[in-house]
């Protein structure tokens, strides 16, 4: 028996925004500890690793570990279905091959429950190596997002260099070149509002902006963005979602042939 | 011309 509700629905609704156009189908694995997925995309070239934290819900009821296949797109088009201040429940019964998705408005007047039928996904987990990380920056989510969109109208490749002068965003394309600095300023009326470089050494990768821009479609769900880099190793983009979890995206770098 | 890494090549398959 699992049941999980969460009085901030629309925390599973922007997740799911955040995620589906990456990944079609995926694995949620349910333990007593919190509502997890590991997935990649279809070329591996990216994976996404979410986790809310049981204690993030108001009701977590999780019998047995359990793994349910669903379609990412089919399970967004249920909860667009939820209203932004909806309360969600998840519910599924041991051996079922459905999830119920219930919906119940703030004040309690419309009660909906969406049942979805689940799949059999093949997939493993991939071990992820604790890795110590040459530079981590913190910015705000919101500049992170808009970064990415204006160099891919220019180039199809950012290069992500991270000096001590700040971290440095650098396309190029057919029309020409473009770079962005960013330096750290802590100086903010607000800490989301930072940008934050923890560098130990230099690094510079190159990343296909195509799936940057994808991962900013995690940005509603944080106000910051947390970007870890080292050579030789794939750049996490971290969502934190409060008091509950994460998204996290690792994208390998591209090398040189 | 640079090359796609896959991820497969960082993290492992148990």
């Amino acid at each position: 028996m699992l049941e999980l509700r969460l009085v901030q629905g629309s925390l599973l609704k922007k997740v799911l925004e955040a995620i589906k156009d990456l990944v079609n189908d995926a694995n949620f694995d349910c333990s007593a500890t919190g509502f997890s997925l590991q997935a990649m995309d279809s070329s591996h070239v990216a994976l996404v690793a979410l986790l809310l934290r049981n204690e993030g819900f108001e009701h977590y009821r999780c019998d047995r570990n359990i793994s349910m296949g669903m379609n990412l797109g089919n399970m967004n088009k249920m909860l667009k279905c939820a209203g932004n201040d909806d309360i969600i429940t998840l519910k599924a019964d041991d051996g079922s091959d459905t999830v119920t998705f219930m919906f119940e408005s703030p004040n309690q007047d419309k009660i909906a429950d969406f049942e979805m039928k689940l799949m059999d996904i093949d997939s493993e987990h991939l071990g992820i190596p604790e890795a110590e990380y040459h530079a981590i920056v913190r910015m705000p989510s919101a500049e992170f997002a808009r970064i990415c969109k204006d160099l891919s109208s220019i180039g199809d490749t950012v290069v992500i260099s991270v000096t001590k002068e700040g971290v440095k965003f650098s396309t190029k394309g057919d029309i020409g070149t473009a770079n962005i600095v960013c330096r750290q300023n802590t100086t903010v009326d607000k800490p989301e509002e930072a940008t934050v470089i923890e560098m130990k050494e230099p690094v510079s990768l190159t990343f296909a902006l195509r799936y940057m821009n994808s991962f900013a479609k995690a940005t509603p769900l944080s106000h910051t963005v947390t970007i870890s880099l080292s050579s030789e190793l794939p750049v996490v983009v971290e969502y934190k979602i409060e008091d509950m979890g994460y998204v996290r995206f690792y994208l390998a770098p591209k090398i040189e042939e | 011309m640079k090359r796609q890494q896959s991820i497969l090549s960082f993290f492992q398959k148990p």
